[in-house]
């Protein structure tokens, strides 16, 4: 299917074509338009930016991380693409108008722990899942 | 304070909240929490701002599990079960068997339990009390038992429920622990009522000895020696967050 696509140049000499110039599918792969390939952002969040250090003990901010980046075929191992990520991308190759690139988005997400003080003064320890993100993967 | 996550690391973008998006922001993440709004602790006296036993307790636990946050299955992990929520309660009343030297000897302890999260799911409940040695009972062996207080009557003695039976030396020294969470059902059924636990201490031979004399701490110990429950819940997910 991806065939039609490359469109090859009656070659003048006995020169190899350089893979960077290739045409198609390795056009966007390794951020020719200046994207970045799929991966873990860092983001912060301070409670104490939200006045909150009057009752949240511990922590005072923790880092939660984004994912950003392209997800364009091929997709590498470390993508942790999903199947229905490479035929998404594939797809997106003949019908780029049509069906998107696959999304880059979290694959692991881990738990934080947040220590405060209710409006009794108790001490209450609550252990909140999937609010940090541990990997990245093209879904 | 402290553990993960302390400042921002560097090279991290970083802007001020007008207030309207930082009340914004407050409230999603609030939400996400788990919490109706933002809890507003009363500041302590300044006399009491010494370390307290419960938050130093939890601190410790709280260290012990964000270490434990990236990984399923370590050992903080296992020592709390299936608990994703742990509450403290300070001791709020106390009262001691004030006849004499008539036996038998103990001390009562109340909690206040209306903070309790509705549709949790108790797992476990810890009551924690310091022994220093005792000076009167060398080298005896003593039992240390906990019973709820069901029911209070005014011509006779309270109800009450056995809870937990542990045995020490006298001289030893440390936290006690005793499982209290067959307690828990009844208050969760009854959260307006105060969680009354009454501890009694006797020797190997059955005499009845003042948890006092025992070297069991009391309202009246330092800050972070004195008693408190602690409850391990499985948190039902964010119950009070609407769909959108």
């Amino acid at each position: 299917a991806v065939r039609p696509l490359r469109r090859r140049q009656p070659k003048k000499s006995n020169e190899l074509p350089q893979a960077n110039r290739l045409p198609g599918i390795f056009d966007d792969v390794h951020g020719s338009h200046g994207r970045q390939v799929c991966r873990r952002h860092e983001l912060y969040v301070s409670f104490q930016d939200l006045g909150w250090l009057d009752w949240v003990i511990a922590p005072q901010g923790y880092s939660a991380y984004y994912c950003e980046g392209e997800c364009s075929f091929p997709l590498d191992s470390c993508m942790n693409a999903t199947n229905h990520a490479i035929l998404q991308s594939l797809v997106h190759l003949m019908m780029p108008d049509a069906v998107p690139k696959a999304c880059c988005a979290p694959t692991k997400l881990s738990a934080t722990s947040v220590l405060y003080y209710d409006s009794s003064n108790n001490v209450i320890l609550r252990k909140h899942r999937n609010m940090v993100v541990k990997a990245c993967g093209c879904h | 304070g402290g553990g993960p996550g302390l400042r921002p690391p560097p090279g991290c973008p970083q802007r001020r909240l007008g207030a309207r998006e930082r009340r914004d922001v407050q409230r999603e993440i609030l939400a996400v929490l788990g919490l109706p709004g933002r809890p507003r602790p009363r500041a302590p006296p300044a006399a009491s701002r010494l370390p307290a036993s419960a938050p130093l307790f939890m601190l410790d636990l709280y260290h012990a599990m964000a270490g434990d946050d990236d990984e399923d299955g370590a050992p903080a992990e296992r020592r709390l079960g299936r608990a994703d929520l742990v509450m403290s309660f300070v001791n709020m009343v106390e009262r001691d068997r004030a006849l004499g030297h008539q036996e038998p000897h103990w001390k009562e302890f109340r909690f206040d339990l209306t903070q309790i999260p509705a549709g949790e799911a108790v797992t476990a409940a810890e009551f924690r009390i310091y022994k220093v040695p005792s000076i009167h009972l060398l080298n005896r062996t003593l039992h240390v038992s906990m019973f709820q207080v069901v029911q209070e009557q005014s011509n006779r003695e309270s109800d009450l429920f056995f809870l937990d039976l542990q045995t020490l030396r006298a001289g030893d020294e440390g936290w006690l622990v005793l499982d209290v969470t067959a307690a828990s059902d009844c208050w969760l059924l009854k959260r307006h009522k105060d969680l009354g636990l009454r501890l009694y201490v006797e020797t190997e031979d059955g005499h009845s000895v003042d948890p006092g004399l025992a070297g069991l701490l009391g309202q009246r110990a330092p800050r972070s020696q004195q008693p408190f429950v602690v409850t391990f819940f499985r948190a039902s997910p964010s119950p009070i967050r609407t769909p959108r």
